[in-house]
């Protein structure tokens, strides 16, 4: 058996920010490294 | 913003725009999910949270559930991109048709930051492994497998790429080439296939490399990006097979420095898994890349 989890494609979180003029001010305060994900102790 | 969590970032989210649809609970409660080969933990939202990002996703009620059971276990999780604090409780979860029982999951209490609140996602399913759990949950995957639900202990199609370090699926790439030659990674590297980040990422070097390539340079010169298709592949080579990604999905500048503590490290995220049908055999802890049809 096979079992499968349709995805849906939405509207991603930056579409959305600059939608609401934001992404700028996202971008300004979010800067940090993409890897800390798996290095949060590091950080 | 909540005092207890300073506002952290979501860049590795910021691009993610596939989701899939989990239900909590007896009657099931439904939510939006990432399904995030790059953390371990399952939460969504609660009628307890309070922060604004609360004010615009599905709440998960306990009180509307009949199989819910609560612990005294608390969770807080950085996903380097974000933090979440909250309770830990048990209920059914119903994904892809597998009715998955006594799953430990988080109630959030608590979310970092007002970008949140324009994120497509209620939560986020880690399919990780348990070693990276936070509060030592089990991952959705493994109480899956470990109920027998499913007859293989995998989650997508095998071909064969073994890994290097059991915690994330990370895995060895050979060299990063563009027409033939090395720009990146030439004594091989480190790289994590991440459905939880949307974006090809790699050291502030490397990307340098990338970006200074001639044709690169030139594209950038003319801003005329409907040459893009004029630009090289990016190959990775894995295992000895190569894997193309075309300029069409790698085109986005991408910021960030790197503080990995073990050299060069890759996150192979949407941008590259959207190319490859990707396979994680928790079985033989391998990952498989098939190119879509």
């Amino acid at each position: 058996i096979i079992y499968k989890v349709p995805l849906v494609r939405k509207k991603s979180l930056r579409r959305n920010l600059s939608e609401h003029g934001l992404l700028k001010d996202f971008l300004k305060k979010h800067n940090r490294n993409p890897a800390s994900k798996y290095f949060p102790q590091a950080e | 913003a909540p005092t207890l969590i300073d506002e952290q970032p979501l860049e590795n989210y910021l691009d993610v725009e596939y989701f899939g649809t989990i239900g909590i609970g007896t009657p099931a409660q439904d939510f939006t999910v990432i399904f995030d080969t790059g953390s371990s933990n399952l939460w969504v939202p609660s009628v307890y949270c309070s922060s604004l990002a609360c004010t615009n996703h599905n709440l998960f009620n306990p009180q509307d559930s009949s199989t819910y059971q609560s612990t005294s276990g608390t969770l807080s999780i950085t996903y380097g991109t974000g933090s979440m604090t909250g309770i830990l409780g048990y209920d059914t979860v119903q994904v892809g048709g597998i009715s998955d029982t006594n799953q430990i999951f988080g109630l959030s209490e608590t979310e970092p930051g007002s970008f949140l609140y324009y994120a497509p996602f209620d939560g986020i399913l880690g399919l990780a492994y348990p070693s990276i759990s936070s509060s030592g949950a089990t991952p959705v995957f493994d109480n899956i497998w470990d109920q027998g639900l499913v007859s293989q202990d995998l989650f997508s199609v095998y071909l064969s790429c073994k890994l290097v370090a059991v915690g994330y699926w990370q895995i060895s790439v050979d060299s990063i080439t563009m027409n033939g030659e090395a720009i990146a990674c030439a004594e091989g590297c480190q790289a994590i296939v991440d459905t939880g980040t949307s974006l090809l990422t790699g050291p502030t070097s490397p990307i340098a490399n990338i970006q200074s390539d001639r044709s690169q340079r030139e594209l950038r010169r003319r801003g005329d990006c409907s040459a893009i298709s004029s630009l090289p592949d990016i190959v990775f080579t894995i295992n000895g097979i190569q894997y193309p990604v075309p300029p069409s999905a790698y085109i986005l500048q991408v910021r960030g420095a790197w503080t990995p503590e073990s050299g060069e490290l890759w996150i192979l995220g949407d941008v590259f898994i959207r190319q490859y049908f990707t396979v994680f055999d928790r079985a033989n802890n391998q990952v498989g890349l098939a190119p879509v049809a």
